[in-house]
């Protein structure tokens, strides 16, 4: 479902060059759910933000369905951001003047739903992270866990077939974290590819494989059930 | 040194009151290390805002180092949140168009010290926290740990006496998450009095005492060493 070969990301600064991934190369089978760790820096969210097709690669090759990304018009690539792939962002991305509904509803705009479905779509998306009382609240008026939860519905809202997190549980007490666990749980079970950014132990635990990333390489690949 | 006698905070949305704080009521001893758990939404950001004279009580009193907060006049209060109060905010709250450097350099700025002195502090702190080599980076052209790491930095460069931190290590992975609490053990063992919001048990577990929220109260205050 997901390959990537050699991909290489390079940031230019002044004269310096920042190699943020050096030569990642893996595989990710349709229903796998697979955990991303490592240290701060090794580059995680580059790695993230290449395979949600947010980024493109400095060098290196990378397959999603079978088609080769870089040879995707700018429809096919819109498309998968919004209906085949959820993102939850490490710093959640939220619109600050709209409420959390509205943040919710904004793939449901994309698609170009009625307003009467993608209200009901995004009220069911934001019960699901237990926040039907904070729908008008706008993201200053939330909690940081609270903010958290409106980007992991807003990423689901949609049913996207891959589901990409960034730390999702880092905002979050340790109830509240496997309430969402538990949906990440499921929505596996369902057929779903999940790949979660995690430092957390039992979020990886969740996984069925955890990819170790050091210095912008794959350090280790572990199977874990 | 801190003290908070029925602290209630209470937010109008339309004609809608949501009490973030019912009625707290602690009190902190110079030196102790303290953390905060408790569920998302359950008010502790905002009890942190009100303990770092960021915001004001709806209801309640709060007193620092003897003095009643509400009776203090802007310059007290401007010397304590930049001389005595170092916060680290759970959304970090840098200047996107500043640097690492120029991030950490601000309570400095604010302090009226002269710019070589300025950088000099303001590299030693970045060095503390592991960021030497990210000095001249903007906040978006860092990773999400190394902004936390910035924001971490920025609370510790005027040495405050009272250290609050809200979800220090929530995008650290956990070698680097044990660094930071590495360097707030040494902050304590110095004397300085730390407040600490956390979800994670071993951040937990280097403090002296847990203060337990729930629904804007104290559930319960739990001794652990
Ligand atoms: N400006 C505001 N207007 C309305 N409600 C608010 C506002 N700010 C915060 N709240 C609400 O107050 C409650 C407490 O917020 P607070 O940020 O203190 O929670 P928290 O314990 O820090 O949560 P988390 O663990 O998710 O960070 C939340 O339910 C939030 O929705
Ligand atoms: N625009 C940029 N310009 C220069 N360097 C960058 C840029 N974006 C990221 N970097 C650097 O690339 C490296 C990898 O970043 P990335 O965000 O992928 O790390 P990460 O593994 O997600 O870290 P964390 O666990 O802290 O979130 C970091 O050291 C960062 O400083
Ligand atoms: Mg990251
Ligand atoms: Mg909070």
């Amino acid at each position: 479902l997901i390959q990537t070969e050699d991909l290489w990301k390079t940031y230019l600064m002044g004269s310096e060059e920042i190699h943020a991934l050096r030569g990642v190369s893996l595989e990710i089978e349709r229903n796998e759910y697979v955990a991303i760790m490592g240290p701060s820096g090794s580059g995680k969210s580059t790695l993230m933000n290449l395979i949600g097709c947010l980024d493109t690669p400095t060098r290196g090759s990378y397959w999603i369905n079978g088609k080769l990304a870089s040879e995707l018009d700018d429809d096919q690539l819109a498309y998968l951001r919004n209906r085949e792939i959820g993102f939850v962002f490490q710093t959640f991305n939220l619109l600050p003047r709209a409420t959390a509904l509205g943040n919710v509803e904004l793939p449901l705009v994309y698609r170009g739903l009625p307003a009467a479905e993608r209200r009901e779509k995004a009220q069911d998306a934001l019960r699901m992270v237990e926040l039907a009382d904070r729908m008008d609240h706008r993201p200053s008026e939330l909690s940081g866990g609270e903010r958290q939860r409106v980007a992991i519905a807003r990423a689901l809202v949609n049913s996207p077939s891959i589901v990409l997190a960034d730390e999702p549980t880092g905002n979050l007490d340790s109830a509240t974290g496997a309430e969402i666990m538990n949906l990440f749980n499921r929505l596996n079970r369902e057929g779903n590819t999940l790949l979660v950014v995690t430092h957390e132990r039992d979020v990886a635990a969740c996984a069925r494989r955890i990819i170790h990333i050091r210095d912008g390489m794959v350090e280790r690949d572990e199977r874990i059930r």
